[in-house]
């Protein structure tokens, strides 16, 4: 199947999200 | 079957696996057998979202602010962080040595690769570590099967790549076979690549 592929800006992109916090 | 213990939020972005986030600490001149490694062992937490990842990560020390003798252990969920683990035994593990100031930075860089996806070695990552130590940090990465050199070097690649290591860095692979015989992680013939 497919692969959940996410570079580093993206992940660092979600760090501040609300749902993250 | 696994047990599931959290799912990503209905907004949030899944990862490609669950992960466990794993911390020991060790007195040092203690001997260490596997059933007193496995006592020390402390599991955190799990997530299944980048979103849960950050709310775990944000919250824990950086590796650099750690004293003594400490390991951050990240592992798919169902992996010990053991060499004996199923998943392991038949594995090894990627070591970077680390002057003392590089350990947080490249510890994120190496986990935000690992949850990304980004070695692109199938099902073949088990989990990464970082070290603390008096002298040095170490990190390592994990994987099934050792005897796979297509799989070690194309993580090997992978981890020059998103490390952006100093270029003196020496890295060695070492099985979880020969840590099991001389009873150390660490101490083997160095391979300076």
């Amino acid at each position: 199947g497919t692969r959940i592929i996410y570079d580093r800006k993206f992940l660092l992109d979600r760090r501040n999200s609300p749902l993250a916090q | 079957s696994r047990k599931k213990s959290v799912v990503p939020g209905p907004t949030e972005h899944p990862l490609q696996y669950y992960y466990t986030f794993w911390y020991s600490r060790r007195t040092p001149g203690r001997p260490t057998s596997s059933q007193s490694y496995e006592q020390n062992i402390k599991q955190i937490g799990t997530f299944a979202s980048v979103e849960q990842f950050w709310r775990f990560y944000s919250h824990m020390v950086c590796p650099g602010d750690l004293s003594g003798h400490s390991d951050f252990h990240l592992f798919k969920e169902g992996i010990k962080p053991m060499w004996e683990d199923d998943a392991n035994k038949n594995g090894g593990k990627w070591i970077i040595h680390l002057r003392k100031g590089l350990a947080s930075r490249c510890w994120e860089n190496l986990i935000l690769a690992m949850l990304g996806e980004q070695f692109m070695v199938g099902e073949e990552i088990c989990g990464a570590v970082v070290s603390v130590r008096f002298q040095e940090d170490i990190i390592s990465i994990w994987n099934k099967t050792a005897s796979d050199q297509a799989t070690t070097a194309r993580i090997r690649d992978t981890l020059r790549r998103v490390l952006n290591l100093p270029p003196n860095t020496v890295m060695e692979y070492k099985t979880h076979t020969d840590s099991i015989k001389d009873k150390t992680s660490f101490r083997n013939t160095k391979i300076t690549l």
